[in-house]
């Protein structure tokens, strides 16, 4: 048997919002120590990694290890019928082919449940090793979507430079070149306003926009985001899922050819 | 010019 409630149903529904263009289909590990998701996109650039931890939700209960296969469009509709203030409910007998949905409304005076049919993923996992990354900046997750969308009117790609003077996300194309540069910041009034730069080395690295753009559809998920980038490996891009758990996803950077 | 890699250049699969 695997249950999972959570009061604040309003966060899987935002989840969901942040990987369902993605991702088209992608397994759900349920384990005792909570939920795990692991999935590349369909050309491979990008992998996305959400983790629930167990004491997150109201109720978690999970018998025995079950993967639950779904194609994340049907299960963004039906999560598209619970209200945000809506309790949600998953719920799955061992060995199943479906899972249920149940949303109770704040006052329990409404319940609806929908079954949806799971699927066989055959899906790899990969391991993502442990690294110290050279720069670690952290930044509003709403000026960084800004930051994304507007260079992207520029070009294919934005190169995110990193150094002790601070970060600067750059894009050209045929109508010009954009440069945003943001320092540290020295003082702020809110923790969440903050711009922080942690750098043992500067790193210049280029991203594909389209991806970036599609990694801040989680920008509801939490007021910072998270950039973690080394030479030449995967930048991290990482947001918190209100106090239950992260969203991580990973981007192979453009290099020369 | 600058080519996209792919994840699976740096993460194995398990």
């Amino acid at each position: 048997m695997f249950e999972a409630r959570l009061v604040q149903g309003s966060l899987l529904k935002k989840v969901l919002d942040a990987i369902k263009e993605l991702l088209n289909e992608a397994s759900w590990d349920c384990a005792d120590s909570g939920i795990q998701l692991q999935a590349m996109d369909n050309s491979h650039v990008s992998l996305v990694s959400v983790n629930l931890r167990a004491e997150g939700f109201d109720k978690y209960r999970c018998d025995r290890n079950l993967i639950m296969g779904m194609d994340l469009t049907s299960m963004s509709k039906i999560l598209k019928c619970a209200a945000n203030d809506d309790i949600i409910t998953m719920k799955a007998q061992d060995n199943a082919d479906t899972v249920t949905f149940i949303f109770e409304s704040p006052s329990q005076e409404k319940v609806s449940d929908y079954e949806m049919k799971l699927m066989n993923l055959d899906q790899d996992h990969l391991g993502i090793p442990e690294t110290d990354y050279a720069c670690v900046i952290k930044l509003p997750s709403g000026e960084f979507a800004r930051i994304c969308r507007d260079l992207s009117n520029f070009g294919e790609s934005i190169v995110i430079a990193c150094s002790k003077e601070g970060v600067k996300f750059s894009a050209a194309g045929d109508i010009g070149t954009g440069n945003i540069k943001l320092a540290q910041t020295s003082s702020v009034d809110k923790e969440e306003e903050a711009v922080i730069i942690e750098m043992q080395e500067p790193v210049t690295l280029t991203f594909a926009c389209r991806y970036l753009n599609m990694f801040t559809k989680a920008t509801p998920l939490s007021p910072q985001v998270s950039l973690s980038m080394s030479p030449d490996v995967p930048l991290v891009v990482e947001y918190s899922i209100g106090d239950i758990g992260q969203i991580q996803y990973f981007l192979a950077p453009k290099i020369d050819d | 010019k600058k080519k996209q890699s792919n994840i699976t250049n740096f993460f194995s699969k398990k």
